[in-house]
């Protein structure tokens, strides 16, 4: 059995709002140590995954391996019941096909109650190397998603050249061309408090070319958290972090484009 | 215009 209450439905909201649209169907993996999933869309480039770690539940109980079968337009329309600030119980009774959600309102006055049928589904979990990345870039998750979206109007794929003074991001289309450039940053706002700063840490320069119809995909988890971590290696898949408070993560991977 | 990889390339059935 599983039983998992989450503080915010908020949370749940918007890594279901951020998966939705790349992945149909997948299995929720419940284990004591928490709620993984890891699926790639249908065409194989893009892969999209998440943790959040039982101590970010209270309380959290999952005595046996679950893989719990979930079509996320359904998961979508049912969490849009529930309130920004609900608490959120996920049950699940063993040897049923059925996923219970229940929503608590603030002021306890209000509790309701969905279940949904849950799927059979095969899943195939692909083994990510762990490798340390030639470059990794810490920038604020607002500004990665308004330069995706700046540069899908004028091209389909964006060339992200990141070197030890910022990170560079082009576009080219059959219109014109446009480039972005972010500097590395420490800075400090009028309240004193630390803005959202681009970080580079870097053992070579990295150049990757990557489909801008995926990383505006991605952008839908940046409300999640401020920052977002991109892991680059040369000619490797991207590896996009943005962190779900202190509690998990949502991990994109994207197959870079390459040169013939 | 460069070719869109797979992940399947680069990583491996578990």
């Amino acid at each position: 059995m599983l039983e998992a209450r989450l503080p915010a439905a908020s949370i749940l909201k918007k890594i279901v709002e951020s998966i939705k649209d790349l992945v149909s169907q997948a299995n929720f993996d419940c284990s004591e140590s928490g709620i993984s999933f890891q699926a790639m869309d249908e065409s194989n480039i893009a892969l999209s995954s998440f943790l959040l770690r039982a101590d970010g539940f209270d309380p959290y109980r999952c005595d046996r391996k679950l893989s719990l079968g979930i079509r996320f337009a359904t998961l979508s329309k049912i969490l849009k019941c529930a309130g920004n600030d609900d608490v959120v119980v996920i049950r699940y009774a063993d040897d049923t096909d059925i996923l219970s959600l229940v929503f608590e309102a603030p002021d306890n006055n209000r509790i309701s109650e969905f279940d949904i049928k849950l799927l059979d589904i095969s899943s195939e979990y692909l083994s990510i190397p762990e490798q340390e990345p030639e470059c990794k870039v810490k920038m604020s998750s607002a500004e990665f998603s308004r330069i995706c979206r700046d540069l899908i109007t004028i091209g389909s794929s964006v060339v992200i050249d990141a070197t030890k003074s910022g990170v560079k991001f082009s576009s080219t289309g059959d219109d014109g061309s446009g480039s972005i450039l972010i500097k590395q940053s420490a800075s400090v706002d009028g309240d004193g408090k630390a803005a959202p700063q681009t970080t580079v840490e870097m053992s070579e320069p990295v150049s990757l070319e990557l489909s801008l119809k995926y990383l505006n995909n991605f952008t839908k988890a940046a409300p999640l958290s401020e920052y977002v971590v991109m892991n680059m290696t040369n000619d490797s898949p991207l590896m996009l972090q943005f962190d779900v408070s202190d509690i998990g993560y949502i991990r994109y991977f994207l197959a870079p484009q390459i040169k013939d | 215009k460069p070719n869109q990889s797979s992940l399947m390339s680069f990583f491996g059935k578990k």
